[in-house]
C-alpha cells in the first residue's frame, strides 16, 4: 500500500534527524 | 511484551521510536547539552515526507468507503502535520542558537509527535483492513443464519456456492492476519477458530444433506437431524464470533489471558 511506503518514508526521515539530534548530546554524556 | 500489534506497523516504527526514546533520555542526562548541528537538512527531508503522507492520506481517505476511516484519519494526518511544524520551529531556533533549550524541547516534541501521528494514521488503516476481514465474517454468519431454512437439495446447492467463496475469503484473510500479529496468544485463538471452521463446514454439509434427505422420506428423525445441524451451525457461528472477536483486539490485556 502507498499509504505504508508514506509512512515508511516518515519514519526513515525522522530517524535520520534524530539520530543527527543524538550524535551532539551522546559526546556530553 | 510486544509494543506494536502487527509486524508491519512494529517494522516501521519500532526504530524510530527507539531513536526517540535515546534521544529523550541524552537530552535528559545533559540538560546543558552540546550546541546542536544544523538540522535544517534532515528537518527537511521530514517535511516533505509529510507533505507527501498527507497527499496520500487524503487520497485515501477520498477513495474510501470506510466511514471510521474517514472519520479518524485527519486527526492523525493533522497530529503529523503540527508535529511537522514543531520542527521547523525548532531547526530556526537552532539556527539562531544552538544552544537554545526551547529548540530541543520542540525538537523532541515533534519527534514525539510525528511518532504518535504515524502510528495513530498506521492503527487507523490497520483497523480499516481488519473491518474489511470481519464483513466477510459476517457474511458467513448470515449464509449460516439462514442453514436451517434449507429444506431442498437445489436450495442446498445453492448455499454451497454462496457460502464456500466467502469461507475460502475468511480462510485467506484471517490465515494472514495471524501471521501479521505480534501477539502469540491471538495468533493462536486465531488459528484454532479457523481450523475449527475448516472442520465443521463439511460436516455441516453433511448434517444439512442428512436433514434433506429426512425431510422427503417421511420425516422419522427428522428432530435429531435438525438438532444435529443447528448443533453444527452452532459451533462454526460460536467460531467466527470468535476470530471476529481477536481480530479487534489491539493490546495484551494480561489479566484477561491469566
Amino acid at each position: 500500500e502507498i499509504i505504508l511506503e508514506a509512512c515508511k518514508s516518515i519514519a526513515a526521515a525522522t530517524g535520520a534527524l534524530v539520530k543527527a539530534a543524538s550524535t551532539a548530546q551522546r559526546e556530553l554524556v | 511484551m510486544p509494543v506494536f500489534h502487527t509486524k508491519t506497523i512494529e517494522g516501521i516504527l519500532e526504530p524510530v521510536a527507539q531513536q526517540v526514546s535515546r534521544l529523550v533520555i541524552l537530552h535528559e542526562e545533559a540538560e546543558d547539552g552540546n550546541a546542536m548541528p544544523d538540522l535544517e537538512k534532515p528537518v527537511m527531508a521530514v517535511s516533505k515526507a509529510v507533505v507527501n503522507l498527507v497527499k496520500v492520506g487524503r487520497e485515501t481517505i477520498n477513495s474510501s468507503d470506510d466511514p471510521i476511516l474517514k472519520q479518524d484519519m485527519p486527526a492523525a494526518l493533522h497530529r503529523v502535520e503540527s508535529a511537522s511544524k514543531l520542527l521547523e520551529e525548532a531547526s530556526s531556533l537552532l539556527k539562531a542558537d544552538p544552544y537554545s533549550q526551547p529548540a530541543r524541547k520542540k525538537l523532541i516534541e515533534g519527534a514525539r509527535g510525528i511518532l504518535q501521528g504515524t502510528s495513530a494514521l498506521l492503527l487507523c488503516f490497520d483497523e480499516s483492513e481488519v473491518r474489511k476481514i470481519i464483513r466477510e465474517c459476517k457474511k458467513v454468519l448470515d449464509y449460516l443464519a439462514v442453514a436451517e431454512v434449507i429444506e431442498t437439495m437445489e436450495d442446498l446447492v445453492q448455499f454451497v456456492k454462496d457460502l464456500s467463496p466467502c469461507l475460502t475469503r475468511v480462510s485467506r484473510d484471517v490465515d494472514a492476519r495471524q501471521q501479521e500479529l505480534t501477539h502469540q496468544v491471538h495468533r493462536e485463538i486465531l488459528m484454532r477458530c479457523l481450523e475449527g471452521v475448516k472442520t465443521l463446514s463439511p460436516i455441516l454439509i453433511c448434517s444439512m444433506k442428512i436433514f434433506i434427505q429426512i425431510f422427503h422420506q417421511g420425516g422419522k428423525g427428522i428432530a435429531e437431524a435438525a438438532e444435529n445441524r443447528n448443533y453444527l451451525t452452532g459451533r462454526m457461528t460460536d467460531e467466527i464470533n470468535e476470530i471476529i472477536r481477536v481480530l479487534q483486539l489491539t493490546t495484551y490485556d494480561e489479566e484477561e489471558w491469566d
